[in-house]
């Protein structure tokens, strides 16, 4: 199938090349009777001027057009992604309009990554926390221990 | 009180008072020097 | 209705409206500029001939009519030019997903999945918090903690100097040495009664 370039340049070609054949010398030199009647020979070469000057014009403006809007880059790129898609069915998602509820989807990736960074570091977290709960029932339990034993000791003297 | 909802508020909610641990130990000083005063008065005597 | 094309348009950067509008006005401009310059090379050319009986209105006349004939014909003609163009050219078609919409479609979150979503990383942000406030807590507990001990052993030290103070003194137990000074003060007491009694 064509490309959507080559469809592009067909359909403004084919329209260019049918307004000239719609813009016939017979037609000119109808509307022009009066001169033509004076000097026919220059109303055929002006028509072939006029014809001329047209297509190129016309030409010239089109692939400023196509130039300008960078259309050959983006119907190629349209082309590729057309292609890519050919095997999906499902129509694909479109804005809803809303953009605040569209806003939503493109910030869930990041979401999802500041979650598992908040899941991983609150693990990190409970696990020195654990280490240090370790070592402060330890402290608790040398300081109840050094109690004792100077309980002991008091009651020996008692 | 955040920590109170965290993993380790069993251990937090449970911290004694130290404070009140070293104003004891006060206390055993104290009947310390009373109980030495008397072995000395008492040696004293029987000296 | 017109239907806005407002995808392709974010694909293009343009409308496809405007895109064909463009190629419209490229078509009439240049259709209008040239038949101007067509009567002005005819009404030259008339000038130079000596006797013309044909006057520039006469020739603006034709000109009207090739004109108005060129752009009938050219209508016709875009109608189906505008077609193609909508509808083949620069349309999306609708299984089509541009890349930067990528992410709608790996991660099609409604609102209210994305507010729970919120919600999680809030509470998990706030158990954060909370566990780095415990952490402090804990240090702080085992800095009180090295005070604690350091005072209780400087206690229980205090004792074992004693005791060693009292063994350097020849006494290994004061309450065996106490109790037997006791018993030889009371053995003392006796033997000056005694002698007391028998001086009498």
């Amino acid at each position: 199938p064509p490309t959507r370039a080559q469809l592009f340049d067909t359909v403004v070609d084919t329209v260019l090349e049918k307004l000239v054949a719609a813009g016939s010398y017979e037609r000119f030199a109808s509307c022009y009777r009066c001169f033509y009647k004076l000097q026919p020979e220059v109303t055929k070469s002006i028509h072939e001027q006029f014809i001329f000057q047209l297509q190129a014009s016309i030409k010239e403006e089109i692939q400023e057009v196509k130039e300008e809007g960078k259309l050959e880059m983006l119907f190629d790129a349209l082309d590729r992604l057309v292609e890519e898609a050919k095997d999906q069915q499902e129509p694909a998602w479109r804005p809803s309009g809303t953009p605040e509820e569209d806003a939503l989807s493109a910030m869930v990736p990041y979401l999802l990554k500041h979650h598992s960074y908040l899941q991983r570091v609150l693990k990190e977290k409970v696990e020195d926390n654990k280490q240090l709960a370790e070592a402060v029932l330890a402290g608790r339990g040398r300081i109840k221990e050094l109690q004792q034993l100077i309980q002991a000791r008091r009651e020996a003297w008692q | 009180q955040e920590h109170l909802q965290t993993s380790q508020a069993e251990v937090l909610s449970s911290k004694p008072n130290y404070q009140q641990i070293l104003d004891e130990q006060g206390e055993v000083l104290s009947f310390m020097q009373l109980v030495l005063e008397e072995l000395q008065q008492a040696v004293k005597l029987l000296q | 209705s017109v239907s806005p094309m407002a995808y392709e348009a974010q694909f293009f950067g343009f409308t496809p409206q405007t895109c064909v509008l463009r190629v419209y006005i490229a078509f009439q401009d240049y259709l209008f500029e040239i038949m101007q310059v067509v009567e002005n090379v005819i009404l030259k050319k008339l000038e130079a001939v000596p006797g013309c009986k044909v006057s520039p209105l006469r020739i603006r006349k034709c000109t009207e009519k090739f004109f108005v004939f060129m752009k009938e014909q050219f209508n016709k003609l875009f109608s189906n030019l505008e077609t193609v163009l909508l509808q083949l050219v620069l349309s999306i078609p609708p299984n089509v997903l541009l890349p930067e919409d990528k992410v709608h479609e790996q991660y099609p979150y409604s609102k209210e999945q994305f507010q729970v979503l919120q919600g999680e990383v809030q509470e998990l942000q706030r158990q954060c918090r909370a566990e780095a406030a415990a952490g402090q807590a804990l240090r702080a507990e085992l800095e009180e903690q090295k005070v604690v001990q350091a005072e209780l052993e400087k206690i229980l030290q205090w004792f074992a100097g004693l005791e060693s103070i009292c063994r350097e003194h020849g006494t290994s137990s004061v309450k065996e040495s106490f109790t037997f000074l006791t018993q030889n003060s009371k053995k003392l007491q006796d033997v000056l009664k005694d002698v007391e009694k028998k001086s009498r």
